[in-house]
C-alpha cells in the first residue's frame, strides 16, 4: 500500500479524506488496541486530516493519541 | 430505559463508510 501523501489527501473530498485515513490509520491502531480499535480510529478521525497524516508517520504521536483516545473513552463509558 | 448503546464515537470499520462522515458531509 502507498503511502498517503497530503497532496492525495488535499485532492480528495472533505468526506473522502477521513475514510482515506482511516483506512489507513485502522491497522495502526488495531495493533495498538486490537479490541477498541473501531472506536479508537472513529475517535482519532475527528481530529484534523493534517494532523492525522502527521500521526500515520509517527508512530510515537500515534501512540500517545491512542492513549489519549483510550483515556477519554473509559471516562466517556464510566459516565454512561 | 433498555437496549440503551453507546453512540459516541462514531466506529470506524475498513470498508465501510465511517459514521462520523454525516457531521462533515451531510
Amino acid at each position: 500500500q502507498e503511502p498517503l501523501t497530503a497532496s492525495m489527501v488535499a485532492a480528495a473530498l472533505p468526506h473522502e479524506q477521513k475514510q482515506m485515513i482511516g483506512e489507513r490509520l485502522y491497522p495502526l491502531v488495531y495493533e495498538i488496541h486490537s479490541q477498541l480499535a473501531n472506536k479508537i480510529t472513529g475517535m482519532l478521525l475527528e481530529i484534523d486530516s493534517s494532523e492525522l497524516l502527521l500521526m500515520l508517520e509517527s508512530p510515537e504521536s500515534l501512540h500517545a493519541k491512542v492513549e489519549e483516545a483510550l483515556a477519554v473513552l473509559q471516562a466517556h463509558q464510566a459516565m454512561e | 430505559s433498555n437496549g440503551s448503546s453507546i453512540s459516541w464515537p462514531p466506529e470506524f470499520h475498513p470498508g465501510v463508510p465511517w459514521k462520523g462522515l454525516q457531521n462533515i458531509d451531510p
